[in-house]
């Protein structure tokens, strides 16, 4: 019973019941100290309050292996929701195993998408993505049983149609109570030295002791009687879970991780039982994916990411983008609840810091770069807008080949004449679902983009915008600007080169006017928007249109170009009656 | 290039999870025609 791995070395002494009331053993304090160096401030475990109807049980998936098309060394990553784990590279082979498990925790409206990305791997520069699947963890929950889902089909990142592979694994959903007995009988197993299930006094008494709870002696014996309940002088499995249940409902049993050290005790007892059911794992080895990795492109870089390995965390945090945090982007999917990273050339995000984030970089774009953005960007229209550019779109979509997805797109790659039609490519009627399209009192998401959005103006400056000028009058320009839009809702769209370049109506209602506003073309990425030198929103072009409307009052959508695609072409005109989800307009290459 | 749309004043209630999302200054990846928000107008009238 327990678990081996968790035991002491056998030359340890045993503690007996004359030290019970002795400091925590060292074993503890060992497990701390080696789980607190591996972990680094993106490897907490993933703990909040949950609430307990919130709570849909633990969720343990075991890559097993996988059958590729050719040979090399190969490492799987889980991703779920904003953890990714990896296994150990596999050995020179096309049928790789790793037999590589992990559990994590399911809420009932959080994510239920674990996806399972397979790299060949390289000794030098960064690992490929060859395949992924995707698993609904709902689903196995619901057939509530142990999966074993074999031969599943690994598709190719650029075409959810091409099988590149296939992968087996292991699903297994606990349900609360399982957990609940489980946890019981790994805590049991922590100080059941003689390995009888039972624990003895003294062992009861150290086992107080580790979950730092300092109660006196007199209180702990009171404790053992309690939980011995057919008074054979030893507690037994069961008996441990009823005192754990009972006791800690009313007067906290445990105090301390025995593990990890964490004070516990802050939420209750659900949460404190699934800390330690998962810090169990992580400090006896049996969990044998490592984690602490965002996303799946963090997780599969090879040595020189873990040569550096401090410095990629630090840059590795959620949150604004400036200095070294700049050089990566994180997005979280709604639909995946997932982190994904983006991609930006490392050359591009340089060049951007070096430009956007410093006093210096601005002022030279103050003395002359304004009118260089804005001819780089009017050549790049007259290139995109030439058939000889129309050979870039092959490449364009390999280099973006699991970001778009031709699958689908309304005409095939032979149909766009240049790479500017390509580029305002539509897609397939109802590839793009409208949300309670019957109901006007819900809006809805404008554009493909990335979303930001503030209750007010205030946490916009809080949290994102950092330019020192930008106000919302500053953003709509006279014309368009009144009071009620001072303390209104801000939600900021930002496409991406690879994404679907036409913006949608987010609203229904008549298009009451639209407003040219003349200005730069900055860089929309969040390098720019998060410093403080660059007013990007309220010095760019953009054009200004009010929606007017009978659920929502009066909504000023802003259509902000950017260098390179600074084109804003609208397919409505003043007057019209727009409903939720229309096209409404595209950005393209040109000034 | 980028869209932004300015709401009046206790015209919309945002999506929980968007306004969550933004305040860790985290972007959410979203499509066109994904939930944004309900007016609020409406629920005030019904309300009453």
């Amino acid at each position: 019973m327990g678990h081996g791995s968790s035991r002491p070395d056998s030359g340890e002494p045993s503690p007996d019941a004359d030290t019970a009331e002795a400091p925590v053993p060292s074993r503890f304090a060992r497990f701390r100290r080696r789980l607190r160096f591996h972990r680094s401030g993106s490897d907490q475990l993933p703990f909040k309050n949950l609430a307990a109807e919130d709570f849909a049980g633990i969720a343990r998936i075991e890559i097993i292996g996988a059958e590729m098309k050719f040979k090399d060394r190969w490492l799987a990553c889980l991703s779920f929701g904003e953890r990714t784990y990896r296994t150990d590279k596999s050995d020179h082979t096309e049928k790789p195993v790793w037999r590589s498990e992990k559990k994590v925790i399911l809420e009932r409206n959080g994510p239920h998408i674990a996806r399972i990305s397979v790299f060949e791997t390289n000794r030098l520069s960064r690992n490929n993505l060859v395949g992924y699947c995707e698993i609904d963890l709902w689903k196995v929950l619901s057939e509530d049983s142990e999966d074993n889902l074999e031969g599943l089909s690994l598709l190719d990142p650029s075409s959810s149609n091409t099988i590149v592979g296939s992968i087996s694994i292991s699903c297994y959903v606990e349900d609360p109570i399982e957990t609940e007995k489980a946890f019981a009988r790994r805590v049991l197993a922590v100080v059941d030295y003689n390995e009888d299930g039972k624990l003895s006094y003294s062992e009861f008494t150290e086992l107080i002791s580790a979950f730092g709870n300092e109660v006196a002696a007199s209180k702990k014996e009171e404790l053992f009687k309690q939980a011995d309940k057919n008074g054979d002088g030893v507690v037994d499995m069961d008996e441990l879970a009823i005192l754990l249940s009972i006791q800690q409902e009313k007067e906290s049993l445990i105090s301390n991780c025995p593990v990890c050290g964490e004070n516990l005790g802050k939420y209750d007892k659900m949460n404190d039982m699934l800390h330690m059911t998962l810090c169990f794992d992580e400090g006896t080895g049996n969990q044998s994916m490592t984690g602490g990795f965002l996303t799946d492109k963090q997780a599969s870089y090879g040595w020189m990411f873990k040569l550096s390995e401090w410095a990629h965390f630090a840059s590795y945090g959620i949150g604004l983008k400036s200095g070294s945090s700049a050089s990566h982007i994180l997005v979280f999917d709604r639909r995946t609840k997932r982190l994904v990273e983006e991609t930006i050339d490392r050359r591009i995000i340089l060049s951007m810091r070096a430009i956007y984030q410093s006093k210096v970089g601005l002022t030279l774009i103050d003395k002359g770069t304004r009118d260089l953005l804005r001819s780089i960007s009017e050549k790049q229209g007259t290139w995109m807008n030439s058939p000889e550019s129309a050979k870039d779109i092959p490449k364009f979509i390999k280099s973006f080949e699991d970001q778009v997805n031709m699958d689908e797109v309304k005409h095939p790659i032979e149909y766009f004449k240049t790479f500017n039609e390509f580029f305002i490519r539509e897609l397939k009627p109802g590839a793009r679902p409208i949300a309670y399209v019957e109901r006007d009192d819900i809006a809805i998401c404008a554009a493909d983009s990335r979303l930001m959005a503030f209750t007010s103006v205030d946490d916009s400056l809080r949290f994102w915008i950092k330019g020192r000028k930008f106000s919302i009058q500053g953003l709509l320009g006279m014309g368009t600007y009144s009071n009620a839009f001072d303390k209104g809702c801000l939600v900021i769209f930002r496409l991406a080169p690879q994404d679907y370049h036409r913006f949608h109506v987010p609203v229904s209602g008549t298009i009451e006017s639209f407003v040219d506003i003349p200005g730069c073309l900055y860089t929309v990425n969040p390098i720019a928007i998060n410093s403080k030198y660059c007013n990007v929103f309220t010095e760019n072009k953009r054009v200004v249109s009010l929606i007017s409307t009978s659920e929502f009052g009066k909504v000023a959508f802003v259509a902000i170009g950017a260098t390179m695609v600074g084109s804003i072409t609208f397919l409505k005109k003043e007057g019209d009656y727009v409903h939720k989800g229309d096209e409404f307009g595209y950005f393209s290459f040109g000034g | 290039s980028t869209v932004i749309c300015v709401f009046e004043k206790d015209a919309i209630q945002i999506d929980e999870d968007l306004l969550a999302n933004s305040e860790r200054s985290l972007e959410t990846l979203v499509s066109v025609g994904m939930t944004l928000g309900v007016s609020r107008r409406k629920q005030a009238t019904e309300e009453m």
